[in-house]
């Protein structure tokens, strides 16, 4: 007996919550005095760090391991940003000022301006406030998440009908989510996928930022980190 | 995918808990 589309949707979700990574924390040095060097490599070491989850985080998703290696490959240098930012975004919902780049990692305005950060704090605050009038939950969240990674846009795609279809069966879910959840909200899948232009925008802003960044040749960044940039030229 | 041999390398490895 095959089960019901309708619960096999409900189980993609369930499994995305299930596989959602454990915190990770910024762990500035203590021993180095503050700067916007010391900010920008805290945020670089990070975004490196949580690199590697997002690969396995990846491999969780259902039907993405069956892509070929160089179509994953393509689809995480192409929305890696995105799915960093949507975690900022997640973190950050419940904070009114300050963007949770990690529990023990909090930038507001003033912080943000003294580290050169001051126009990608406001695009991202953006993108988090389109999400909290959303009062966008968890399970929303993780479905668009890997949405953001099923991109069929992503460049060198070799299967583009492998990933359509992966792209299909996780907006089933959310849709599923959405009719069983928010019922009275008939607009809310759509309403939420129409958020996905303004995270593709922010997080090429941020790549931007990153690149002249690594231009300049002031912040040490690891190796998973600047290949993943470079693979955004 | 020379260029890309640390994605390469993590994809290819078994479950991220190996890393």
């Amino acid at each position: 007996i095959h089960p019901s589309p309708k619960k096999a949707y409900t189980k993609i979700v369930s499994n995305l919550l299930l596989a959602e990574p454990e915190k990770i924390y910024a762990m500035p040095d203590p021993t180095v005095p503050d700067s916007d060097i010391k900010t920008l490599t805290t945020l670089c070491d990070l975004a490196d760090r949580e690199l590697v989850v997002i690969i396995g985080w990846a491999k969780h998703i259902p039907g993405f391991s069956s892509l070929s290696l160089g179509d994953q490959m393509s689809l995480l240098q192409g929305a890696w940003m995105e799915i960093l930012l949507l975690g900022v975004v997640f973190r950050s919902l419940p904070y009114q000022e300050g963007l949770v780049y990690a529990e023990d990692y909090i930038m507001d305005e003033v912080q943000s301006r003294m580290s050169g950060l001051r126009d990608l704090y406001l695009c991202i605050l953006q993108l988090v406030q389109r999400y909290r009038k959303l009062h966008m939950d968890k399970e929303e969240y993780v479905t668009l998440k890997a949405l953001a990674l099923a991109n069929s846009d992503a460049v060198h795609i070799e299967d583009i009908q492998s990933i359509q279809k992966l792209q299909d069966v996780l907006q089933e879910a959310l849709q599923e989510h959405e009719s069983s959840q928010h019922w009275e909200e008939p607009q809310r899948a759509g309403q939420l996928l129409l958020t996905l232009p303004l995270l593709r925008q922010t997080a090429s802003r941020v790549v931007q930022h990153f690149h002249a960044i690594r231009a300049q040749g002031r912040v040490p960044m690891h190796k998973l980190f600047l290949e993943m940039l470079e693979a955004k030229v | 995918t020379e260029r890309h041999k640390i994605l390469h390398r993590l994809l290819q490895e078994g479950s991220p808990s190996d890393i």
